[in-house]
């Protein structure tokens, strides 16, 4: 049962160190941490039948989904690699990637212009 | 100085002194303006502050200061990029450009600054993601990029009249007064003439330089506008460029 190395890659890349921003208005990262998160302690059911700490982190995920309005479906990163940590600095710091791997929300995002000159 | 919001407003403003431009969780933008002609409200900017602010996981804090003796290549520790890949980074722009100029990408936040010294004065322009600025927030938050001028120090707000082909400032003074400098080297027509040279359509920027050349004589200021057209069409209001969705092969083709 490796229900611990679910726990701590979730902690590793939810943490402030991992670049999220706790109240940064795109928090597409953290669903994507979330789904990672869910997807490895699904995979963990029929080996961590019985252990304590398994259903213990099962419990939560839910309301977690809910709180944070993460969708179910959508990209998991860490999915492939679950020894992943975070996604790479590339990704989260581009602001345009991150953005667009939030699929649906992409469509309203616009820019705006400012300028100043002459007298 | 003449300024267009996020909110695509166009104003002309006196706001002499240091005033914040933008000031937000992810950055600060300060300009100072200083007077142009004695005797004339007209300010024009002298010094432009860029504070990027940390950012977690992409990028340290970093200063940018730009004056009108010196428009560095980098940031004010020196460096020319910061954070992870490059997603902090100061580059020259070249090109037939007017004036210098330096153009700040920060990737992370979806931001492209481009400061120009035209003249001896400076011009900025900027692009965000409007999911970076804070609408909603009141106007106590002084932000001139965000609500436009304070009511008392906004000399005019530039609409295009309808009546006259001749560009006119709604409420300017058409006679002599406070708006034209002691030696008036422009008349209307001659101003009007100098800013069709470079700006063809007779839209607000080409008010606003027909505006700088009455008010200030010099013929330097007839290519701010120019150039801050040009930085708008380098950095657009635009929507997120969306890349086709890829569709899957479909089995049965």
């Amino acid at each position: 049962c490796r229900i611990q190395r679910c726990n701590s890659n979730y902690v590793a890349s939810t943490s402030p160190a991992s670049g999220l921003q706790e109240d940064a208005s795109v928090d597409v990262d953290y669903c994507i941490a979330l789904r990672a998160y869910a997807l490895c302690v699904k995979r963990q059911a029929r080996s961590c039948r019985g252990d304590l700490v398994y259903h213990s982190a099962v419990f939560p995920i839910k309301e977690l989904f809910f709180k944070h309005n993460c969708s179910s479906d959508g990209p998991t990163s860490f999915a492939k690699a679950p020894s992943t940590p975070r996604p790479a600095a590339s990704e989260l710091c581009n602001y345009e990637n991150r953005v667009l791997m939030s699929g649906s929300a992409a469509q309203q995002k616009k820019y705006a212009h400012c300028g100043l000159f002459g007298d | 100085p003449h300024l267009r919001t996020f909110r695509d407003e166009f104003q002309t403003c006196k706001v002499e002194g240091a005033w914040p431009l933008i000031d937000n969780r992810f950055l600060s933008v300060q300009v100072t303006n200083v007077p142009v002609v004695l005797g004339s409200s007209a300010t024009a900017t002298s010094k432009i502050t860029v504070i990027f602010k940390s950012y977690l996981g992409c990028s340290d804090q970093k200063v940018y200061q730009a004056t009108t003796d010196d428009l560095p290549l980098a940031f004010q520790d020196g460096t020319r990029s910061g954070g992870e890949s490059g997603s902090l980074s100061v580059s020259e722009r070249g090109g037939s450009g007017v004036g210098r100029q330096v153009r700040i990408q920060a990737r992370y936040i979806g931001t492209s600054i481009i400061i120009r010294r035209v003249g001896s004065y400076l011009t900025f322009a900027i692009r965000m993601p409007e999911d970076t600025l804070d609408f909603s927030e009141d106007g106590g938050g002084l932000q001139l990029c965000l609500h436009g001028c304070p009511r008392n120090e906004l000399i005019k707000e530039h609409t295009v009249s309808r009546q006259s082909q001749r560009p006119r400032l709604q409420g300017a003074n058409t006679e002599p007064g406070p708006l034209r400098p002691p030696h008036q080297a422009y008349t209307v027509e001659r101003a009007t003439a100098k800013c069709r040279e470079t700006l063809q359509v007779e839209d607000v920027y080409f008010q606003s330089c027909v505006f700088d050349l009455l008010t200030t004589g010099d013929p330097e200021f007839s290519m701010a506008a120019y150039g801050a057209l040009e930085d708008l069409k380098a950095l657009p209001p635009s929507k997120l460029k969306q890349n086709p969705p890829r569709t899957p092969p479909n089995p049965s083709r």
